[in-house]
């Protein structure tokens, strides 16, 4: 169970110092353990570094930053362990049109393999689906439309 | 394996006519205006594999996701998950259906055949799809992974372990 | 103060119904009293009916129907008893861009009398702004530019 | 009345130099990159005139809004908030002013004269603000206003009445 678990950790968290790195332009992040001799002791903390800044309590970072830690470490999970879909519902909601693009080229590199079912508000970020579900509501009743791009419908 | 596409009868805002959802490989875009509908995809997906709770669907219990207009509310709702290249289950073809009736009743059935909804998550399991698994996201919920405790934080990766 | 409470209920309960109206395109919205003869031992519930809809449970509604109602009630009770500002942060994340364009609009309609500070990662309701207030960080120092509007940026 | 600058001092992310944020008349919007210190600006609003607790400033406590930079915290933040056409306060000129010391000690001054937290609120009032009133929506509690419960709907319009 020890040697499970660390071996589970210490992927995931090589995945997340790597992930953020990228998504935050050399920004640092890691995973420790609160009680490394006996790890189920105690629990898994997470430290946040945005470039230029110190590191953080999670607590007082901006919603953008939270969603760029927390989405990094949701993909290092899934670089370690894929789940064969992933459905995110406006996880851009807080993002800046910069980082929204990032995220959608991100899970765009990522789809070639795994699939990626994707909620989102942002034009920029629907640009790097490889198809779109349009979802339209006449007196109370949901219906689809399948495009290829928004230039299709505007 | 991936969703080919999710068909549903009397689900949520989908109405009382059966309805084909397409959805397909990569990376797929929902869009829409607010209140369309988008959010009750993802709830057709956890309500079909029995991911969640009713209150993470918005829905006061499981007979609420049953369609409902001017107060009428149909006999059942039910969710087909068609999943394409399925052979990770160790299947060759694998649609997950699930039915909520309106007196609260609700089954799973596997390629047809009636399923208990553990067994189904012992195969979903190979495609590691787990209940209060970490590949759905629900609209709002994105911080709670880094808001959560250190604690909760570990029982995460020990469930991927 | 029974008075006082059902001024104040009989007029933010009729701007309200008016307000949500206007945004939902003809939906409708109520506030009532859950005891009516003493309102006192009983609360104010919310019931709101997006056009073409039933009456819904609040909990049901979408996040970006759920903004539009709550955004209602915060200019219902300002039409009521204005405050001399008002600061939003980011209260557009879960709307559409029709409804941030609409939210926009609203804004710009009061701000002739009252000030409206509003945090925004959208460019069309940025767009609706009297001047923008830029920030920016370098090395975790943050400093401000003001511009007029954010053609001048880009 | 509306808030024509403020200016900070080793307030949050506004480093050590004395910084002079305008605001001004009608519609402002605050706009930039995630992390740039928009929200600060809210909390600033917020810390000045006393209407939050740390907590909604996401600080662990009051001195965690004092400007700190490897380590090394300095010894107090400071915000101004400049008033213009204050006459609804009763006042020509109406400049209110926020300390906060490294030991956590706290003051407050009206027009450069100290001046105690309810006798501040008693003024504010006149222009229409409270502490926990419904004129700051900080980010991610737009929602709030739907999701209270019922008698906490009511205290709101109470309050208001
Ligand atoms: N059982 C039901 N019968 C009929 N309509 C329902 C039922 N359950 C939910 N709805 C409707 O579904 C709508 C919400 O849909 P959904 O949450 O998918 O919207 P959305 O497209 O995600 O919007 P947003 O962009 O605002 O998040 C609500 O208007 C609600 O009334
Ligand atoms: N006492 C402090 N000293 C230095 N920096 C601080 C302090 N308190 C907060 N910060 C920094 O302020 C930044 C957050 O700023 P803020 O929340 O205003 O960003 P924002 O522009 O609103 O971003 P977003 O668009 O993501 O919401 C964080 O990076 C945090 O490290
Ligand atoms: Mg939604
Ligand atoms: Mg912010």
């Amino acid at each position: 169970k020890y040697s499970a678990f660390m071996e589970a950790f210490n992927n995931i968290r090589k995945n997340f110092k790597q992930i953020y790195s990228k998504v935050s332009y050399q920004g640092k992040a890691d995973l420790l353990l609160e009680n490394e001799e006996d790890p189920f002791s105690g629990g898994v903390s997470i430290f946040v570094k945005p470039r230029g800044k110190d590191v953080q309590y999670v607590e007082a970072m901006s919603g953008g930053e939270q969603t760029l830690a927390a989405m990094s470490l949701i993909f290092a999970i899934q670089e370690y362990k894929p789940s064969v879909f992933y459905y995110f519902d406006e996880i851009d909601a807080h993002l800046d049109e910069a980082n929204a693009y990032l995220l959608g080229q991100m899970i765009k590199e990522k789809s070639d393999k795994v699939q990626f079912i994707v909620v989102t508000l942002r034009e920029n970020l629907a640009n790097f689906a490889d198809k779109l579900i349009g979802v339209t509501s006449k007196d109370g009743i949901s219906k689809t439309l399948t495009f290829k791009s928004l230039k299709e419908v505007s | 394996a991936y969703i080919e596409k999710i068909v549903v009868t009397n689900f949520k805002s989908y109405g009382t006519e059966k309805l084909e959802i397409p959805l397909g490989e990569g990376f797929i875009g929902i869009v829409g205006p607010n209140g369309a509908g988008k959010s009750n995809i993802g709830d057709a997906i956890s309500f079909g594999l029995g991911l969640s709770t009713s209150k993470t669907m918005r829905a006061k219990n499981l007979t609420h996701l049953i369609y409902s207009k001017q107060g009428h509310r149909e006999d059942f709702a039910q969710v087909d998950i068609y999943f394409a290249k399925p052979q990770i289950f160790g299947y060759d073809e694998f649609v997950i259906t699930r039915i909520i009736y309106k007196d609260g009743k609700s089954l799973y059935k596997l390629n047809g055949k009636i399923i208990r909804e553990k067994d189904l998550h012992l195969i979903l399991a190979k495609g590691g799809i787990y209940k209060e698994g970490y590949n759905i996201v629900l609209q709002g919920d994105i911080v709670k992974f880094v808001k959560i405790t250190p604690t909760e934080r570990r029982k995460i990766i020990e469930d991927v372990a």
